[in-house]
């Protein structure tokens, strides 16, 4: 199984 | 006061086409810089970013910074009673809470216009750090098109691997597994159907098919594409759009538990 991670991980809000 | 004359009209139409089904609203933003857009689908796994360049249109006037919102699918349908070699702008009224896109056709014996209702998007601006990527590779759109295609008939998920050797394309399924291995190759004809590795270091990520097929929707807007890839970082999947900008998808790795 693996976990799908989301943009918002990745990138802050500005 | 808003007025962006587009000669290659078909330009916009593919946008739409590339970017409806994985996006439901959004807002365009108009500055002097240009025509741009930034926007999640609705799991947030992946962002789309595009840009066309003022520069790109014969007619560029935008008074003061504007965010439109608007339906994609609705704005689609619109943009679908455009002729493929239709002159298209985008015209807005300060204030207004409405868009016209005008057509024209070539020898101006037809024109179109077609006013569309906005919308209030509540939306999030990411901030997109400058990365440097552990593998840039560049190869034909149409060929990256149908890796994806094909291997989402195997599995749902694809582990692109850069090594010295090539990029790798993998997938498993119940039905059993698939590799594609495409090698740097740059002795062909034309520049557009070269693949070009550029590898820092050896990288593997995995991702859901079903976001990569999507963004294979921007294939007729580039002969094309370029996959960027780190270790814990979104893939960058960009198509360029010719004189104009890019339209860039990111999608966040499926990592293994």
């Amino acid at each position: 199984d693996s976990k799908q991670y989301t943009i918002t991980k990745f990138f802050s809000k500005i | 006061m808003l007025e962006l004359r587009l000669v290659q009209g078909s330009l916009l139409k593919k946008v739409l086409e590339a970017i409806k089904d994985l996006v439901n609203d959004a807002n365009f933003d108009c500055s002097a810089t240009g025509f741009s857009l930034q926007a999640m689908d609705s799991s947030h796994v992946a962002l789309v970013a595009l840009l066309l360049r003022s520069e790109g249109f014969e007619h560029y006037r935008c008074d003061r910074n504007l965010s439109m919102g608007m339906n994609l699918n609705n704005m689609s349908k619109m943009l679908k009673c455009a002729g493929n070699d239709d002159i298209i702008t985008i015209k807005a009224d300060d204030g207004s809470d409405t868009v016209t896109f005008m057509f024209e056709s070539p020898n101006q014996d037809k024109i179109a216009d077609f006013e569309m209702k906005l919308m209030d998007i509540d939306s999030e601006h990411l901030g997109i750090p400058e990365a440097e990527y552990q593998a840039i590779v560049r190869m034909p759109s149409s060929e990256f098109a149908r890796i994806c295609k094909d291997l989402s008939s195997i599995g749902d998920t694809v582990v692109i691997s850069v090594t010295k050797e090539g990029v790798k394309f993998s997938t498993r399924g119940d039905i059993g597994t698939a590799n594609v291995v495409c090698r740097q190759n740059t002795t062909v004809d034309k520049p557009e159907e070269a693949t070009v590795i550029e590898m820092q270091e050896p990288v593997s990520l995995t991702f859901a098919l079903r976001y990569m097929n999507s963004f294979t929707k921007a294939t007729p807007l580039s002969g094309t594409v370029t996959i960027s890839l780190s270790s814990d970082l979104p893939i960058v999947v960009e198509y360029k759009i010719a004189e104009m900008g890019y339209i860039r998808f990111y999608l966040a790795p499926k990592i293994e538990d």
